[in-house]
C-alpha cells in the first residue's frame, strides 16, 4: 500500500511543482519505486512539466483528468465523470518506466464552489484512490498555493507532507501560518499527517541573505520540531528550462546542479519516509 | 474618484506583492498621489511588507482588517464587523505620507466557503469602497495566487489590472489560462476591466533563457493585444530583504537596482493609467 505525500505551501512559486516532478522521477528511476504523481493544481504545471500541451489536450479530450476525479462542473465532457483508474496516464515518460500521472485541468479553477454542497467534499480523492493505492509504492500530490478544497483532498489522502520553501522573508512568514491552518484542518477533518520536513529551494548559497535566512529558520525556537532537509535545491536555470521540454531535470540535463540536488534530495526523502 | 488597479496572477511567487508595495510607495512619494493599498491575501504579505508583525497584531486586535471587510467567520472579534473606513491605517509609513493600507488577516484563509451562501459575495468590497473612493487617486489591490472570492472582489471593484510575471515557462503558461478565466468572470459578473499590461519581474537579463522567454512572449501572436511594459524588474536580493525590515525598497536601499526599476515602472504605470 503506497505512502501518500503532499507537496504543501500556501506561499506561491516556492518550488512545489518542481519538487513533485523531480522527486517522482528519481523515485522511479533511481529507487525502482512505482510512483503516481497527482496534479491537484488547476494551472496544470506538474502535468505540463511531463507532457507537451498538445499531448495533454489529446488526453483530456478522450480520457479523464482531476476534473473528473473531483467532479468539477466546468469540464466539458458529457455523462458520468471518468473513474479515477481511467484518469491515470501510465508511464507518462517513456524513458522513466514506473512513473504514472493523473493530470489536472483548468476546470478545477472554481472547484471549491462547485463542491460547496457536496457531502464529504474533502474526502473524494481519498475514497477514489483506495482502488489503486495497492499498485504503487509512493503517491505524490502537487498542491496549489492555498489550503482550499483541492489541497484538503490531497492532505486528507496523505500520510505525510513536505514543505518546499525559498529562504527569504515573505516565503518563511508562511511557515507559521501553515502550521496554524494545518492544525485547524487536522482537528476539523479528523485526520493524521506527518511533517516530513522543509526543503529549501531556489537557494543562492553565496547570498548572505539566503544563508542567514536558512540559519535563522534551522535554529528558530518556533521550528525546533521541524526537520530541515540537509539537501538544498540551488537556483539553477536548467530547472526552469526543463518544463518547456516537458521533461524532468534528469532528462533535460542530468549533469545540472539542480539534477544532482534532486537526486540527493530523493535519497534523503526515501530515508525519511522509512 | 480613484482609479482602482489589481495586481493579478494565478501563478504564485511572481512578484504581485512586491509590485503592489513598491508601486504604492512611489506613487505616493514621487507622484504625490493619495494611495490606498488593499491586501486581499490571507498570507498578509503586503501588510507585513509595510508594518512589523507586532504592529500588525496590535492593529488587528483593536481595529478592523480585510477579515471584517469581507465578513470572514474565522475572525475572533465580537459583534459587528468593523466598517471599511475603520480598517484603514493612514500613513502606514511615517516616511511616506499619502500611503494608506487596509491590512489582511489569516481569517481570510477559508473566505470562499464562509461567503458561499452570502448574496453578492463578489461585490462586497466594491460596495464598501464607495464610501472612501473619493479620498484617493489610486487604489491598489494585492491579490492572492488564485481567482477565488477575494480576488473576484478585487477585480469587481477594479478599473484595471496589471500582471507581474517571471520570464520562465511555468509562469508564462498562466497567461493564457488567466485570460480565459478572466473572460469567464467578466461575462458572468458583468463587469468591465482593462488590462494595463504585463511586467516582467525577477529578471536575470544575462540569462539567455530569460531573454528568449521575454522575446517569445512580446512577439507571440496570442499576446499581440497585450501591452508589455518597457521596464523590467531585475532579480535583486534587496527586494527580498526589504520586507524583513517592513520597508519598501525606497526606504531599505534607494540606490538598489530594484529601487531604480520600480521608480521607472511607476512612471510608466502613471502614463498608462492616463
Ligand atoms: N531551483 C530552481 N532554480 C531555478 N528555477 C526554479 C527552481 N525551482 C523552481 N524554479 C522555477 O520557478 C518557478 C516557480 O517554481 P514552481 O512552479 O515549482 O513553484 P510552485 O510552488 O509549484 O508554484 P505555485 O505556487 O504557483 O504552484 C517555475 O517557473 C520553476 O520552473
Ligand atoms: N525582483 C525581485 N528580486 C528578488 N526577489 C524578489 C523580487 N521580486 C520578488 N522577490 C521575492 O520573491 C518572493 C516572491 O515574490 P512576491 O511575494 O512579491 O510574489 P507574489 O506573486 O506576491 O507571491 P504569492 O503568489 O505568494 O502572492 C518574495 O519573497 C519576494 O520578496
Ligand atoms: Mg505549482
Ligand atoms: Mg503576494
Amino acid at each position: 500500500k503506497a505512502k501518500v505525500v503532499s507537496l504543501l505551501n500556501m506561499k506561491g512559486g516556492v518550488g512545489k511543482t518542481t519538487c513533485a516532478v523531480n522527486l517522482a522521477t528519481y523515485l522511479a528511476r533511481d529507487h525502482g519505486k512505482r510512483v503516481l504523481l497527482v496534479d491537484f493544481d488547476s494551472q496544470t504545471n506538474a502535468s505540463l512539466s511531463l507532457m507537451p500541451e498538445t499531448a495533454w489536450e489529446k488526453w483530456a479530450d478522450k480520457h479523464g483528468t482531476m476534473a473528473d476525479v473531483l467532479e468539477a462542473r466546468g469540464k466539458k465532457r458529457q455523462g458520468e465523470p471518468a473513474a479515477l483508474a481511467d484518469c491515470i496516464i501510465h508511464n507518462v515518460l517513456p524513458e522513466v518506466p514506473g512513473l504514472d500521472l493523473i493530470p489536472s485541468h483548468l476546470a478545477l479553477t472554481f472547484i471549491d464552489l462547485d463542491l460547496a454542497a457536496r457531502p464529504g467534499r474533502e474526502r473524494i480523492v481519498s475514497r477514489k484512490l483506495a482502488k489503486v493505492i495497492g499498485n504503487y509504492d509512493v503517491i505524490l500530490c502537487d498542491c496549489p498555493p492555498n489550503l482550499m478544497t483541492a489541497t484538503q483532498n490531497a492532505l486528507y489522502a496523505s500520510d505525510a507532507y513536505l514543505i518546499p520553501m525559498q529562504p527569504d522573508y515573505l516565503s518563511t512568514l508562511g511557515l507559521n501560518l501553515l502550521q496554524d491552518r494545518l492544525t485547524y484542518l487536522k482537528r476539523e477533518l479528523e485526520f493524521k499527517i506527518t511533517c516530513l520536513g522543509v526543503v529549501f529551494t531556489r537557494v543562492r548559497g553565496w547570498l548572505r541573505y539566503h544563508a542567514e535566512t536558512m540559519e535563522r529558520l534551522r535554529t528558530a525556537k518556533d521550528f525546533k520540531r521541524i526537520h530541515f532537509f540537509e539537501t538544498v535545491i540551488p537556483e539553477n536555470i536548467k530547472l526552469a528550462e526543463a518544463p518547456m521540454e516537458a521533461k524532468p531535470i534528469e532528462l533535460h540535463d542530468s549533469t545540472a546542479s539542480g539534477a544532482e540536488a534532486y537526486r540527493a534530495l530523493t535519497k534523503e526523502f526515501v530515508a525519511r519516509l522509512g
